[in-house]
């Protein structure tokens, strides 16, 4: 199976569900570790050292709001200048189907409403993409708030939870999440088509989605208090009474 | 007859029946992502403690065992009426859970917090 790991032990139980996750999830071990640098893993690295100590048990106070959190970067596009000061990057966001057992919580766009290009400062800020639609511009219902990222100052976060959860969220198939990433220079335009080749790889936005498992285990039930343990601290002559 | 057995059970005040050491405990066990092949994906924590369960159940469990009603009698089950039938074995009673930072296949970066991974205690059952 693709990402099928070639540890031998994995195969011996495919039965738990810890082993199909994890089957699910992991690249093969032929396969080199998937190169993941810059924001997004630093982004990712901050929020594991908010939420777990260094051996991995997670915080008592962490704040986190969910128990599973998956960074989704976007398919690469490349950008296309526009008439005028304003440049638009297309990015897809290639979502997963949804499984049952985990619920959305909350999903969050990060990007930098800051660019700084060879000297020139741009200004940018993220819209949805529909269809044929004459206005392209999340309503005042499907965003709550945006606020600074703890990245940097340049970033800014902006949740789109209901967005994601009206257009996206139901689907059994792969659907994608299309946004539209919007930058204008702020003084003049000379030079900005030339800026924007090669950009395609620019770490410019990612996408967070924050789940809860909804399929927990059911917590198990206390021992019965009238058991035998319990009469052992008082008298073993109980004891024998109920074993007869 | 069982009245035999429960006369040696040690109550929360008197000390351990038998060597400690080989009575049913948790015992501490650290191993790296590596190790167990999985280096590859998993970004943090780089060592993983999952501990485990090992000694003897002895055939009076001692208080603090945490041991169910059932385990108690299949143990009078074992020494009174069929030997055939097991003994209560040392297995892990309460776990705890590990959050861990991976690489998906595609390259998106998952945290997840995975329940039962580490165990804190042992039970005889």
């Amino acid at each position: 199976m693709v990402g099928q790991p070639s540890t031998a032990p994995l195969a011996e139980a495919p039965t738990s569900p810890l082993i199909w996750e994890l089957l699910e999830e992991a690249p093969g071990k032929q396969q080199k570790k998937p190169q993941v640098l810059g924001h997004p893993m630093r982004y990712m690295l901050e929020l594991y050292q908010r939420s777990a100590d260094a051996r991995g048990h997670p915080r008592k106070n962490r704040t986190i709001g969910a128990t599973m959190v998956r960074l989704v970067r976007p398919l690469v596009n490349v950008a296309r200048p526009l008439r005028g000061p304003q440049h638009i990057q297309t990015l897809d966001f290639r979502l997963r189907p949804n499984q049952v057992t985990y619920q959305l919580v909350r999903a969050i766009v990060v990007y930098r409403h800051q660019l700084h290009l060879a000297g020139f400062h741009l200004s940018c800020h993220v819209e949805p993409w529909v269809q044929k639609s004459p206005t392209n511009h999340f309503s005042s219902s499907e965003i709550s708030s945006s606020k600074p990222s703890l990245l940097s100052k340049a970033w800014t976060e902006m949740d789109i939870t209901q967005h994601v959860q009206q257009r996206l969220w139901n689907h059994k198939r792969h659907g994608v999440l299309r946004l539209h990433f919007m930058c204008q220079q702020q003084k003049g335009s000379e030079g900005l088509e030339l800026l924007w080749h090669g950009t395609s790889s620019l770490d410019t936005a990612f996408l967070l989605l924050y789940f809860n498992d909804t399929h927990k285990s059911v917590q198990k039930a206390k021992l019965l208090p009238g058991g035998l343990e319990e009469l052992m601290e008082r008298d073993s002559s109980l004891l024998l009474q109920r074993a007869r | 007859r069982a009245g035999s057995i429960a006369s040696k059970i040690p109550g929360p005040s008197q000390e351990h029946y038998g060597p400690e050491s080989n009575q049913c405990s948790l015992h501490h066990f650290q191993v790296s992502f590596h190790q167990l092949g999985w280096d590859h994906w998993i970004i943090a924590p780089n060592l993983y403690t999952p501990n485990y369960c090992k000694g003897a159940c002895s055939r009076v469990l001692r208080y603090g065992l945490n041991s169910p009603n059932h385990a108690i009698i299949q143990n009078l089950v074992n020494e009174l009426v069929d030997q055939s039938v097991p003994q209560p074995a040392c297995v892990p009673y309460k776990y705890v859970p590990i959050s861990i930072l991976l690489i998906e296949a595609n390259g998106s970066i998952l945290y997840k917090e995975y329940e039962d991974m580490i165990a804190q205690s042992c039970t005889c059952r």
